[in-house]
C-alpha cells in the first residue's frame, strides 16, 4: 500500500496562500492551460464518457495524480544494445535491452506519482550494454514532468537531447518520450476489474452474484445488500446470473463516482476520505500497482549509478532485487521469482502452476492489508483452502496429476518418487509423495554437529533476526515471540539465527529434522492461510509468519541447543501432519511430517 | 507452505553461500539433507591447532 502517498488535491485553491504562491507548484498552476484540455475534449477524441484515457494536465485541480511516462525510442550516434533508466524520487526503473541498433525502441511506460511537494523531475539515463563493456552511461537528460504536462502542445511526444555525462556534455543522441496523466475514470474501472478478478477463480472473466457479494462483504463494505443486487442486476442485462468482469467493472467505476462503494483501501486498509476522490483513486491505484508489478519497466534500484552495475541488471531481469525499503515494489513481480540453484550453481526461474498463481493473486491482491480488514476475508481464505482440500482429496482430482507433472516437468523428477503414478488415487496423495530411499542423502549423517536443510525448498538464512528483518521479512508486526506464540518462551531465541525454508507447489512436501535431538513440545497455533510467497513476506503490511496457522516444535539438541521448528501453513496448503511427537528422539534428516492441501 | 527454524544465538555457523545469497535477497534452491551449517562447537574445535603438526622449538 501507499499509506504515505497522501496527496492534497485541495491545494488547488491556494492562490491566496503565500506559501503556495512561492512554491513551484503554485507557479505551475498559474501556467496550467485549461483551454487546451477543453479543446481536446471538444475535438471528440474521448473514450465515450468525456475523458481521454490519458490526458495532459487540464485543470488546476488535476495537478496531483498519476503520470504515465513512456520512453519510446532514441536516436544514438552509434550502434549498440541500449537500455534506459528513469530515476524519479528515490527510485530508478529500467527498460528492456534493445536490439543492436542506432535507434533503439523501448516503448516502456511507468506510472509515477506526482504529488504536492513531491519529486517532479525525472532523470533519464541511456546505457550501452554489450558483452565486452559493462553497462556504460552514454547520455542523460532531465525532464520536469509538471512543466511537460502543462505545455500547450498538440503532441504528447517530445524529443529531448541526451548529453554526455562528461564535460563538455556534448549531445550524444536524442530520446523520444511521452507523458500523460491517467484518466481517473479509466483508473477506477481498471481498479474495479482487478478487484473483481480476485473472485474470478476459474479466470473465465465472468462473475456470479454470490461471488460478487462475497467479495464486497469480505472487503468490509457497508453497502446494503439491495445496492449490491441493484448493481449486479444492472450489469446482468440478459439475466442469466453472471456478468463479465468488464461490464461489472465499468458499472462499479461509474457507481464509485456517484457514491463510493469502498470506504477503505482494500490493499493497505487505510481509510478513504469520501470527499477526496482524486486522492483515493491515486492511493488505490498505486497500492495495487505496488502489489501486482503490473508495469512494463522493472524497478528496484535506488539510483541510476546503482543500476549501472551489470550484475544488478542481470539479477533484476527476472529476480526481484529487493533494496532496503523498496522491497515490495521489486519483490512484487509475482510471476518472476528467481532462485539460485545451489546444486547447479545458477539462477533458475521458478515456475508456478496456474491454479496456484490464481490463488496467489487472489490472496495477494486482497491480502496485503488483511490485518486491517474485515475478518470475512480470512474466512474466505479458509473456505477456499478447505474447498480445495476436499477437492484434492477426491478421486476426480487424480486426473490433475499428469497436467501438474507436465507443468513442472523440469522440476519434478518422477524417477525419484517412491511409487509409480498409478499408485496415487488423489491429487493430495501425489502432493505428499514419498521419495525413494537414498535420493536425498543426508550430509555428514553421523555428525550431529552438522545441521541439514529441512526441506526441498527455496531457502533464506540469516545470522541474526535483525538481518532477517533488514533484508527479507518486512512485516511490521514480526517478532520471534509472535512467531512462536504465547505458549513458548522466545527468550532462548532472542537474536538467534533464522532460516526460512519455503516450499513451492511442485516441491516434495515432506519436511525433515535439521538436527538430532528430543522433541520437547509441539504447539499448534490457529491462524490465517495467507500466502507465504516472498511478495507477502516482503510487504510491510503482511505478517504471514506471525498470523498464519502454524505448529511450533522445540527440538532440544546437544550440539545446537534448542531449535524452534515452525511449520507454517499457507493458502490452499493449510494442512500440517506430523509423523513424530513430543518426547521422541529424532535423527537429523529423518522425516518429521508433511504439508497437504486443505484448510 | 514454509518451515522456519530459529537457532539460539551463536549456536550455528550457517554456510556462507546461503548467507551471501540471502543478503542479496536471493533465495537458494536446496534439497533435504544438504548441509545447512555447523554447530559453533564444531567450528571452535576445527579452529584449534592440529597438535600432531606442532613442534617444540
Amino acid at each position: 500500500g501507499n499509506g504515505n502517498s497522501k496527496i492534497d488535491s485541495s491545494s488547488s485553491s491556494s492562490s491566496s496562500d503565500p506559501d503556495a504562491e512561492e512554491s513551484r507548484i503554485a507557479r505551475f498552476k498559474d501556467r496550467v492551460h485549461l483551454r487546451r484540455f477543453l479543446r481536446r475534449r471538444r475535438k471528440g477524441t474521448t473514450n465515450g464518457r468525456g475523458f481521454h484515457s490519458h490526458t495532459k494536465l487540464g485543470s488546476v485541480e488535476d495537478f496531483a495524480g498519476i503520470a504515465i511516462l513512456t520512453l519510446i525510442r532514441a536516436r544514438m550516434n552509434f550502434k549498440d544494445k541500449w537500455l534506459a533508466c528513469v530515476s524519479f524520487g528515490e527510485q530508478t526503473f529500467r527498460t528492456g535491452i534493445s536490439d543492436h541498433t542506432k535507434e533503439p525502441a523501448w516503448n516502456s511506460e511507468k506510472k509515477l506519482l506526482l504529488e504536492k511537494d513531491g519529486p517532479h523531475i525525472a532523470r533519464i539515463s541511456v546505457f550501452e550494454t554489450n558483452r565486452i563493456s559493462r553497462n556504460n552511461l552514454v547520455g542523460y537528460c532531465e525532464i520536469d514532468l509538471l512543466e511537460f504536462l502543462s505545455q500547450d502542445s498538440d503532441s504528447d511526444t517530445e524529443e529531448l537531447e541526451l548529453l554526455d555525462p562528461s564535460p563538455p556534455n556534448a549531445v550524444v543522441g536524442k530520446i523520444s518520450l511521452s507523458c500523460s496523466v491517467e484518466d481517473p475514470i479509466e483508473t477506477e474501472k481498471r481498479f474495479a476489474k482487478r478487484i473483481l478478478s480476485i473472485v474470478d477463480y476459474n479466470e473465465d472473466g465472468e462473475l456470479s452474484f454470490p461471488e460478487f457479494s462475497d467479495l464486497i462483504d469480505a472487503f468490509g463494505n457497508q453497502v446494503a445488500a439491495s445496492k449490491k443486487e441493484e448493481l449486479f442486476k444492472a450489469a446482468d442485462k440478459n439475466g442469466d446470473g453472471v456478468v463479465t468482469l468488464d461490464e461489472l467493472a465499468a458499472l462499479l467505476a461509474a457507481q464509485q463516482e456517484k457514491e463510493p462503494l469502498m470506504n477503505c483501501c482494500p490493499v493497505c486498509g487505510e481509510a478513504l476520505e469520501v470527499s477526496d476522490k482524486l486522492n483515493n483513486m491515486i492511493h488505490l491505484t498505486l497500492c495495487f500497482d505496488e502489489g501486482t508489478g503490473n508495469q512494463v519497466m522493472t524497478g528496484g534500484f535506488l539510483t541510476d549509478k546503482q543500476a549501472a552495475y551489470g550484475w544488478m541488471f542481470k539479477l533484476s531481469e527476472w529476480a526481484h532485487f529487493s533494496s532496503y525499503d523498496v522491497g515490495l515494489n521489486s519483490g512484487s513481480s509475482a510471476s518472476h521469482i528467481v532462485v539460485y540453484d545451489r546444486q547447479k550453481k545458477r539462477l533458475v526461474e521458478e515456475i508456478i502452476d496456474g491454479k496456484i498463481v490464481l490463488s496467489m493473486r487472489a490472496i495477494y491482491q486482497s491480502k496485503v492489508g488483511l490485518t486491517l480488514m474485515d475478518k470475512g476475508v480470512k474466512e474466505l481464505l479458509h473456505s477456499i483452502s478447505e474447498k480445495q482440500g476436499k477437492r484434492m482429496d477426491s478421486v476426480e482430482s487424480a486426473k490433475d496429476i499428469p497436467h501438474f507433472i507436465e507443468s513442472f516437468k523440469d522440476q519434478i523428477n518422477m524417477n525419484e518418487v517412491k511409487h509409480p503414478l498409478e499408485y496415487f488415487k488423489t491429487f493430495n496423495e501425489f502432493f505428499i509423495r514419498e521419495l525413494k530411499p537414498g535420493v536425498r542423502p543426508i550430509a555428514h549423517v553421523e555428525c550431529d554437529d552438522v545441521a541439514v536443510c529441512a526441506a526441498d525448498c527455496r531457502l533464506m538464512a540469516f545470522k541474526s533476526i535483525d538481518d532477517s528483518l533488514r533484508l527479507w521479512i518486512k512485516g511490521r508486526k514480526f517478532s520471534v515471540q509472535g512467531l512462536l506464540g504465547q505458549d513458548i518462551s522466545a527468550r532462548a531465541f532472542m537474536d538467534g539465527s533464522l532460516v526460512i525454508f519455503r516450499l513451492a507447489p511442485q516441491d516434495y512436501h515432506r519436511f525433515h529434522f535439521p538436527v538430532s535431538g528430543f522433541i520437547e513440545q509441539i504447539v499448534d497455533i490457529p491462524g490465517c492461510l495467507y500466502t507465504v510467497n516472498p511478495i507477502a513476506v516482503n510487504s510491510k503490511y503482511c505478517n504471514v509468519f506471525t498470523e498464519n496457522k502454524r505448529s511450533v516444535s522445540i527440538i532440544s539438541s546437544s550440539d545446537f541447543g534448542k531449535v524452534a521448528f515452525v511449520a507454517i501453513g499457507a493458502t490452499m496448503v493449510g494442512s500440517i501432519t506430523f509423523r513424530k511427537g513430543k518426547g521422541d528422539y529424532v535423527k537429523k534428516g529423518e522425516e518429521f511430517g508433511y504439508f497437504s492441501f486443505g484448510g | 507452505s514454509t518451515v522456519i527454524c530459529v537457532f539460539e544465538k551463536d549456536s550455528i555457523q550457517i554456510d556462507e553461500d546461503l548467507l551471501a545469497n540471502s543478503s542479496r535477497s536471493l533465495e537458494t534452491l536446496v534439497r533435504v539433507g544438504t548441509k545447512l551449517g555447523l554447530s559453533t562447537r564444531k567450528v571452535s574445535q576445527t579452529d584449534l591447532p592440529d597438535v600432531r603438526r606442532c613442534a617444540l622449538d
